[in-house]
């Protein structure tokens, strides 16, 4: 393709991720070094603080569409601490998988897919999708959390019970490196979708096309980066390598959670994350 | 497949209506 189509296809992913996405990288980065003039995230750091965030959750003004998505799920009295921070990540997890469905349908070409295809490619490629997401809300010492509107702290995160201690580390430590690469919004926009029409996932009945779809937007990839991030020609190459990280870390989350369902009894997964990573690895 | 990912089936296919969670 010509570089005017490719720069037409960056352009239409931009404004699609920035559609679909409600806490982009760019107002991430403004909450997390403060200048977002005194609206600042509740710090969520103990028990108490978990408690009174929850509040702030349900009652922080949101434009109306937000405020719709923000809507928690019915509390449960006298839940464990970690099965309630456990819910709480699931339920704003299965929202996130809605906002990556939406932005996967509309990269060009992939509704023209065959549709077994298309559930093969967001079932392997949306949780590698959220991890790359969520790089942007850390920072060493915690995540950003239900649209930005809490920071809930690494130490408490690390403070709670076996299993669940272990497992936000890994992405910490991803989020650590991968921020390093200092990509824009609309950078993330192509990666995603690269992310996403790989073809070497388990199961695809026509390969050709994934393929095909999958160089046009990384060749617009590589163009832009060579365009935006001119003083860094090594950039392209650096987050193609990523790909092979986030493989691995997504399965390891994905074995995690196969155990905590086999030893937390009351555990409940949520019923779209569990058909995702059923038989995912 | 479809049997298996009723959820993310009905996802992909309709463009507007939110999936029940």
């Amino acid at each position: 393709p010509e570089s005017a189509d490719l720069r037409a296809l960056s352009r239409q992913l931009c404004l699609s991720y920035h559609r679909h996405f409600p806490l982009t990288k760019s107002k991430a980065k403004a909450i997390l070094s403060g200048k977002t003039h005194g609206n600042s995230p509740f710090v969520i750091h103990d028990m108490k603080s978990l408690t009174a965030g929850q509040y702030f959750i349900n009652c922080r003004q949101l434009p109306v569409l937000e405020r719709q998505r923000s809507v928690l799920p019915p509390e449960e009295p006298a839940e464990e601490l970690e099965l309630s921070v456990f819910r709480r990540i699931q339920f704003r997890s299965a929202e996130a998988v809605q906002e990556v469905t939406e932005f996967t349908k509309s990269i060009p070409g992939f509704t023209e897919l065959d549709m077994n295809d298309q559930v093969i490619l967001l079932k392997y490629g949306v949780i590698e999708v959220m991890t790359t997401m969520l790089a942007p809300l850390m920072n060493k010492d915690g995540t950003l959390f239900a649209y930005g509107q809490i920071f809930m702290t690494r130490e408490f995160l690390k403070s709670l019970r076996k299993p669940f201690c272990e497992m936000m580390e890994p992405k910490f430590e991803f989020a650590a490196k991968f921020n390093l690469l200092e990509l824009d919004d609309s950078d993330m926009a192509l990666f995603f979708a690269v992310i996403i029409l790989s073809g070497d996932r388990p199961g695809l009945v026509n390969v050709k096309p994934i393929e095909d779809l999958q160089e046009t937007v990384l060749q617009a990839l590589e163009l832009q980066l060579k365009t935006i991030h001119p003083d860094c020609p090594q950039l392209f190459a650096k987050l193609l390598q990523k790909m092979t990280d986030l493989r691995q870390l997504v399965a390891n989350h994905v074995r995690h959670i196969h155990l905590l369902k086999k030893q937390e009894l009351q555990m409940c997964l949520h019923p779209l994350l569990q058909e995702i990573m059923r038989d995912l690895y | 497949l479809k049997e298996k990912h009723k959820i993310l089936h009905r996802l992909l296919q309709n463009s507007t209506s939110p999936v029940e969670l």
